[in-house]
């Protein structure tokens, strides 16, 4: 199975 | 006060086309030097960013920032009304409560005119931190689009590798695997060119049907690059000829 990640692993929410 | 004259409106029907299908309610960023958008869609898996410089305008004026809540749904009703070969002019006041825009088609003398309501989007701001692609793949969009949706009726998930020599993508499902593998291709017709510049290979996993989502914008443009580092999301680039880019963002599935 493979787990969809989010953009908020990576980009900083301000 | 703003207002912005685009003397080929069908780029701005083509952009709000390529960005409904993932985007809702998004604010547009007016400042004096262009126009800017960046939303994600709601599972916060994709983020598409817009930027369109004042130069590519036939006619621009801001004198101050500002920030107009648009509904994306609503918008592309309203730009339904414009003709292929109208100029669209956009305006909207200081605390403006509509944006104003107005099709124009000189030749058959008609005009129309949209007072769209504004909302107000209380939406977070993500930081992008500059990236060094390690990984960079410019290729005919008419053709990734095909191979998008061919690999897509095989499989929801896409593995892009890239190394010097090629870049590949494969799928494996219950059909089957298999993979498309397109080396360096500088044929003389440039549109028809794949140019890899890889520094380091990339391996990663992406859900096809976001880029199918993505690839409406390839009508904008006859080349996507696409950009790749192993730690970090795609971005699915579409550069807009003497106006401006438009790049989707798009975060990679990981191996269980």
């Amino acid at each position: 199975g493979r787990t969809q990640v989010r953009l908020d692993s990576f980009f900083r929410v301000y | 006060m703003f207002e912005a004259k685009l003397t080929e409106g069908l780029i701005l029907k083509k952009i709000v086309e390529s960005i409904k299908d993932i985007v809702t309610d998004v604010n547009i960023d007016i400042s004096p030097s262009g126009i800017s958008l960046q939303a994600m869609d709601s599972s916060h898996v994709a983020l598409v960013s817009l930027n369109l410089s004042m130069d590519g305008f036939e006619h621009y004026r801001a004198d101050t920032n500002m920030v107009l809540g648009v509904s994306i749904a609503n918008l592309a009703k309203v730009m339904k009304l414009a003709d292929n070969n109208d100029q669209i002019t956009l305006q909207a006041d200081q605390e403006a409560t509509h944006l104003k825009i107005i099709f124009e088609n000189p030749k058959t003398e008609r005009t129309t005119e949209f007072n769209l309501n504004l909302i107000t989007i209380d939406s977070e701001h993500l930081a992008i931190p500059e990236t060094e692609y390690s990984s960079v793949v410019t290729i005919n969009s008419g053709e990734f689009s095909k191979i998008c949706k061919e690999l897509f009726s095989l499989s929801e998930t896409v593995q892009i590798t890239t190394n010097t020599d090629y870049v590949q993508f494969s799928v494996e499902g219950e059909v089957g695997s298999g993979q498309v593998r397109l080396g360096h291709n500088d044929s003389e017709k440039k549109e028809d060119q794949t140019i890899l510049e890889v520094s380091e290979s990339v391996q990663q996993q992406f859900a096809i049907r976001y880029l199918n989502m993505f690839n409406k914008a390839s009508t904008l443009s006859s080349f996507t690059r696409l950009c790749l580092h192993q730690e970090q999301p795609l971005v699915v680039e579409f550069k807009i000829d003497n106006l401006g880019v438009l790049k989707y963002f798009l975060a990679p599935k990981i191996s269980d």
